[in-house]
Formats: C-alpha cells, sequence, structure tokens
C-alpha cells in the first residue's frame, strides 16, 4: 500500500523520507562517531527553503478562506520552523565540536523535523484542494435538486445550459484528481462513477425531456415518466455522493473499507 | 499549473535531502 496519498506528495517526500530513515540508522548504528562535516552551507540552504515555505505558506493561508486549512497549517508551519533552528543550532555546535553527539541527535531531530512538518503541510494544502472539488460536486448536485421544477421545453434549455459548465468543471476536476491518486482502488472507484456519470446524462435530459412532452400532451404515462426522470437523478446523485465520499479517502482509510 | 506551496515544499525537501546526504556520506565513511 502506498505511504503518500497523492503522486505529487508521493514524488516530494519520498526520496527525503528514505533518506532520513538511512540516515538514522546509519547513525544509530555508529557506537562513537566520526567527525562530522562543516555542514553550515547544506543548513543555510534548509534555512533559505523553509523562510521561502513559510513566507508562502502564509500567503496561502491568508488569501484563503478556507476555515480548515487556516487551522491546519499554522502548526505545520511552526513544525518546519522549528526543525530549521534545531539545525541550525546543530551546525553551530558542529563547528566548535565536529564530534558533538547532542548536535548530531539534533541534526537528526531537525531533519525527521522537515520532514514531519513538510508532510503535514502538503496534507494540509491538499486536503483544502480536495475540499474545492466537494464543492463543485456539490454545486451539480444542487442543479441536479431543481430538475423538478423543469416543466417546459424552454426550461430545460435554460437547465441544460446551466447544467453542463458545471458537469463539465466536475468531470474535468475529479478525473483530474483521479490521476493524482497513488491508490489504485481508490481511482478505480473514481473512475467508474465519472463514467456512470457520462453515460447516465443523456438519460437524464432524453428522461427530463420524455416527461416534458408527455405531459404537456396531457396523456398518461406522466407518473411513470416522473418516476423515470426520478429514478435516473437518484443514480446519477448517488454517484456524485460516491465521488465526494472517495475524494475524501487517503491510504489510511484502508484498513476500514477492507 | 503546480501551487506555490508545492513548489517550495519541492524545494525544501531537496535541500533537506542534500543536507542528509552529507550527513550520510560522513556516516559510511
Amino acid at each position: 500500500m502506498p505511504v503518500f496519498h497523492t503522486k505529487t506528495i508521493e514524488s516530494i517526500l519520498e526520496p527525503v523520507a528514505q533518506q532520513v530513515s538511512r540516515l538514522v540508522i546509519l547513525h544509530e548504528e555508529a557506537e562513537d562517531g566520526n567527525a562530522m562535516p562543516d555542514l553550515a552551507r547544506p543548513v543555510q540552504a534548509v534555512k533559505l527553503a523553509v523562510d521561502n515555505l513559510v513566507r508562502v505558506g502564509y500567503e496561502t493561508i491568508n488569501s484563503s478562506e478556507d476555515a480548515i486549512l487556516k487551522q491546519d497549517m499554522p502548526p505545520a508551519l511552526n513544525r518546519v520552523e522549528e526543525a530549521s533552528i534545531l539545525l541550525i543550532q546543530a551546525s553551530d555546535m558542529l563547528r566548535s565540536d565536529p564530534f558533538s553527539a547532542p548536535a548530531r541527535k539534533k541534526l537528526i531531530e531537525g531533519s525527521r523535523g522537515i520532514l514531519q512538518g513538510t508532510s503535514a503541510l502538503l496534507l494540509a494544502f491538499d486536503e483544502s484542494e480536495v475540499r474545492k472539488i466537494i464543492r463543485i460536486c456539490k454545486n451539480v448536485l444542487e442543479y441536479l435538486a431543481i430538475t423538478e421544477v423543469v416543466e417546459t421545453m424552454e426550461d430545460l434549455v435554460t437547465f441544460v445550459k446551466n447544467l453542463s459548465p458545471v458537469l463539465t468543471k466536475m468531470t474535468k476536476e475529479v478525473d483530474g484528481r483521479q490521476k493524482e491518486l497513488t491508490h489504485q482502488v481508490h481511482r478505480e472507484w473514481l473512475e467508474r462513477s465519472l463514467e456512470q456519470v457520462k453515460q447516465l446524462t443523456p438519460i437524464l435530459i432524453s428522461g427530463i425531456k420524455i416527461y416534458i412532452t408527455t405531459k404537456s400532451q396531457g396523456g398518461q404515462g406522466v407518473a411513470e415518466a416522473q418516476t423515470n426522470r426520478d429514478y435516473v437523478i437518484g443514480k446519477v446523485c448517488n454517484e456524485i455522493h460516491e465521488m465526494i465520499r472517495v475524494l475524501q479517502l487517503t491510504t489510511y482509510d484502508e484498513e476500514e473499507w477492507d | 499549473d503546480t501551487p506555490e506551496m508545492v513548489k517550495h515544499a519541492r524545494i525544501l525537501a531537496q535541500a533537506t535531502s542534500q543536507l542528509v546526504n552529507a550527513l550520510k556520506c560522513d556516516a559510511e565513511t
């Protein structure tokens, strides 16, 4: 099972995660330890990268209207900043004593902290992006909820005209998201639901049309046409609800679903 | 378009990797 649930997060964190865990093992194995090299330059590079990330992080928080993001990101940014301070302290200690064991410990703690903080930051940001997609899905659900008031062909034209862009946007966003996921089962679930929505959309329009025509002719079969229309709407809504559910899953939810 | 946050997180991860590499080389020698 993949550890990181999106390809972007995986590509950023996987290499450094592997290195940090290997480093921990190497240092645990080293009994007395060798003299450490001067780490001032790589530590300074990390410090600069942290400063930039923190600046961009707060810009993201300030420009966002997502209350959860505003709540989740600052602790992650603090974690990264604190880790960078540990690295600077370690680098300073090593300059005076290249064999310093506490400095070595701070370096490991600092590297781990950067990894964990960046991971928390990317997750918070990713969850916020997912919430944006979910809002688009809910927008489609809102449009579908007004299908019942589509009574004339003019209404239908307006309905299709309004529904099409949001439906296209939802399809594009969900499709983009499924391509980003590392978890194959989640990808397949989203793909399947998207395919269902694509297939059901013309059936839905046709169902509404039949309902309008039947009703305008005042003949029998109105109830049946309405039942058929509502059945298709129900199916489309169910698929969108399923997409919303899967979008919120991470690899950590897998045990639950197994 | 890659968001700025993601770009900078990647730069930080790369800088951390380079730092860890420097430490690792030391530990392996």
